[in-house]
């Protein structure tokens, strides 16, 4: 699958979004 | 011996089982499950087999005569065992889930040295929708339904005495099964009654990521979690899928995930071997193999990262397979009949 299909691709996905979601 | 013979595709990788010996347990009822644990005694410790019938659960060591002999019994007089739930790295200790339809209680299993008595403590009761042992002597579980739902982790230990309780975020799906992410120690997944990939930190327990996959085939289950790049490969089954011929009806799909963009997209399916029809019954997914239970009888087993069924065990005189487990150690796979007869089976 080419990045376009499943979007832009972060190795460091699990601390963007835990910074990110409401504790 | 037995192997998948397939002459047009010789370039396939094969695997080969191997039995290795057999037990018979539960003489007067169904076998609902097996697995393996490793079991330290005053006297011996070595890689036990564990069988549960609906009234009890034996702990079986194998002896040097070649035979099985039964070490522990614990037996359940009110509440009929539904699974047993593996616990990964735990020594001498079992868990198991019980209840009518649904799971109700939480038990963990050991054998006090102290007073030379089985124990089989309660953990959690409630309408139990999912549990899973987690690694580092942690279990998580999911009670209720919709808003009320509650999920948990319930950190043990060595001798099951609980030690913290920790609460994740619900979703407002409920949960049917989760998987642990190989690689990644502190995530966890869930898949739910409307197909949702739910994605939590344990450490904090957040809800990062809700992801819906839009498929046609209702209750689905995952059983492994791949991280790599950034991504996640999600390992799926569909027991309750119509039965049709294979090319439409595969045994596992794998589903790759995009967590920070919350896009899917299915990736591959592991079809059922050449010549077999009926749909996957049930079965297990460890480190890179996945092992099912079939309709037609069989046990078929998969190489997750060629995507090719590399193994097939056909039914034998006695009867036909009903439950397919990988032990701890990863190279065998037990093989399990209604009747209670337990084949265990190197895998090459």
């Amino acid at each position: 699958h080419s990045e376009s299909d499943l979007g832009p691709i972060s190795i460091n996905w699990f601390e963007e979004l835990s910074s990110e979601a409401p504790l | 011996k037995v192997a998948v013979e397939d002459p047009v595709e010789d370039s396939q990788r094969k695997g080969s089982l191997q039995m290795t010996s057999t037990l018979k347990s539960c003489s007067a009822s169904c076998l609902v499950d097996m697995g393996t644990v490793w079991w330290e005694a005053a006297d011996f410790t070595a890689l036990c087999v564990v069988t549960a019938c609906e009234a009890s659960v034996s702990l079986w060591r194998h002896l040097e005569s070649g035979h099985w002999g039964s070490v522990h019994t614990w037996h359940f007089t009110k509440v009929p065992v539904i699974q047993i739930v593996p616990l990964p790295g735990v020594q001498s200790l079992v868990c198991v889930a019980l209840g009518g339809l649904e799971i109700s209680e939480i038990r963990f299993l050991f054998y006090s040295s102290e007073d030379g008595c089985v124990k089989q403590p309660l953990v959690k009761t409630g309408n139990i929708n999912a549990v899973l042992g987690l690694k580092n002597r942690r279990l998580v579980s999911s009670c209720g339904s919709l808003q009320d739902q509650e999920v948990e982790v319930l950190s043990f230990s060595e001798t099951g005495r609980s030690k913290e309780r920790q609460a994740l975020m619900p979703p407002e799906e409920t949960v049917l099964a989760f998987a642990e992410v190989d690689g990644m120690q502190e995530a966890l997944i869930a898949l739910t009654t409307t197909d949702c990939l739910v994605v939590w930190n344990l450490t904090t327990g957040q809800l990062l990521r809700k992801v819906p996959l839009g498929f046609s085939y209702p209750g689905s289950v995952c059983h492994k979690v791949y991280s790599d790049s950034g991504l996640l490969f999600v390992v799926l089954s569909h027991p309750h899928a119509k039965e049709s011929n294979s090319c439409v009806n595969p045994a596992f799909q794998v589903v790759v995930l995009n967590p920070k963009t919350a896009r899917s997209a299915r990736l591959m399916s592991l079809s059922l071997p050449l010549g077999i029809t009926g749909r996957y019954l049930e079965g297990e997914v460890k480190g890179a193999s996945a092992a099912a239970v079939l309709t037609s009888g069989n046990i078929a087993v998969w190489d997750l990262f060629w995507g090719q069924c590399t193994a097939l065990l056909p039914p034998d005189s006695e009867g036909s397979w009903s439950l397919a487990r990988w032990s701890v150690t990863d190279t065998c796979l037990l093989a399990g009949q209604k009747d209670g007869s337990v084949y265990i089976y190197s895998y090459t």
